[in-house]
């Protein structure tokens, strides 16, 4: 049974960095 | 994956996932606390609130365009996601655009993404 690490579940929304 | 969906198997009903303190838990059975928790822990990944501002129709179909306003800074993200596609949302679980489209196609229990959610999602922890 595979299991997958909690953070596959959450979007990875990086904004872009301006400081 | 027999779900008719494109999505992850993760996001099907009864998938384990591990959190970051090793536990293990379905994915169904996910509270707030467990990926605050988890982003705690991790070195690289922090949680950002992600708020939503718009949910528009894809051009392709079966597809949306959420737009997001990420963190401290209000960043403008769009994505564009199947309409099952779960978001889950501080305090309150599982939403999608689409969640009777989430709850037959993946099984997962699901509520209406709306306008003013507040999804979690990741960033990476400021290395400075």
């Amino acid at each position: 049974v595979p299991v997958f690490p909690w953070h596959s579940l959450v979007p990875f929304l990086a904004p872009t960095q301006s400081d | 994956a027999p779900s008719g969906s494109s999505l992850p198997a993760y996001f099907i009903k009864g998938s384990i996932i591990q959190l970051a303190d090793g536990e293990l838990k379905h994915v169904e059975d996910l509270k707030t606390e467990d990926f605050i928790q988890s982003a705690e822990i991790s070195s690289e990944l922090k949680i950002d609130s992600s708020t939503v501002e718009r949910i528009d129709d894809s051009h392709t179909p079966n597809f949306a365009i959420v737009q997001f306003s990420v963190g401290e800074h209000r960043a403008q993200v769009s994505v564009e996601v199947q309409v099952e596609y779960p978001f889950f949302v501080f305090g309150q679980g599982w939403s999608s655009c689409c969640p009777d489209r989430t709850t037959q196609l993946l099984e997962l229990p699901c509520t209406k993404l709306s306008v003013g959610d507040v999804c979690i999602s990741l960033t990476l922890k400021n290395l400075r």
